[in-house]
């Protein structure tokens, strides 16, 4: 239960850090 | 205006700051609902734990690429550069899109300058040559003056001392 | 970490991304704030 309850987070958090990982490169790219 | 490495630094920190945004306690505990409602207290632990190992461990790696990039000089020598661009007002020098040209047109002017100084040099050589070649012959010159002088004065002391053997004679007679 | 580098050229060559126009004078702290927010 807890595996899946982790499983479930995470895939969550991955999504949100590869959204805002995009955005920081972007940003990144253009202002540095 | 901020420097470079200043507005990289807030931009990693912007990041870290929405991505715990995202990973809000709420959502940990809607994901970790039946751990919660037995462990609030742990619950609350682990994601607290949880949330600083990953600020402490994306922070560092950003500090490694940085460190294996010398990102901060870099940086600095990029806002240098834009800096002097300022007031440049054409456009900075792009390709022409025949790589020859291009060559030709960066190195022609710098073997000219290099052709030049080599002429330069070889004036100066061959100026101090001339000068030694001059100072040698000025020496033989001298030389054979003084060799002149020897054999004028060796003849004269010869006379010399034929008439004294002569007188000699004369005076035993 | 190849995945992100293949990708990454793609990215960065694309034109279209939305430019961040930045006005002399303007906080900047704001203006990575708002690239943040924005949802794209």
């Amino acid at each position: 239960q807890i595996r899946k309850c982790t499983e479930k987070f995470l895939v969550f958090m991955k999504e949100h850090f590869d959204k805002l990982f995009a955005k920081m490169e972007e940003v990144v790219l253009q202002l540095v | 205006v901020p420097g470079r490495a200043q507005v990289f630094a807030t931009v990693v920190d912007t990041f870290l700051e929405k991505l715990v945004a995202a990973g809000s306690y709420q959502r940990f505990v809607n994901c970790y609902r039946c751990f919660y409602k037995l462990q609030p207290q742990l619950t609350r632990s682990i994601y607290d734990q949880f949330i600083s190992q990953l600020q402490a461990s994306i922070k560092e790696e950003v500090q490694e690429v940085k460190n294996e990039g010398n990102l901060e000089g870099l940086f600095s020598s990029l806002d240098k550069i834009v800096e002097e661009a300022k007031d440049r007002e054409e456009p900075a020098w792009r390709p022409s899109g025949i790589p020859e040209e291009d060559i030709r047109s960066t190195m022609v002017p710098y073997l000219l300058k290099h052709r030049s100084h080599l002429c330069r040099v070889l004036r100066e050589k061959e100026e101090e040559n001339r000068k030694v070649a001059e100072s040698v012959l000025m020496g033989r010159n001298r030389i054979a003056e003084l060799q002149q002088l020897i054999q004028a004065r060796q003849q004269a002391w010869q006379a010399i001392s034929k008439e004294q053997q002569e007188l000699i004679m004369t005076f035993q007679e | 970490l190849n995945h992100l580098k293949n990708k990454y050229r793609a990215r960065f060559c694309h034109g279209g991304r939305n430019k961040i126009d930045l006005q002399p004078g303007q906080n900047i702290l704001k203006v990575i704030q708002d690239c943040f927010e924005s949802g794209s």
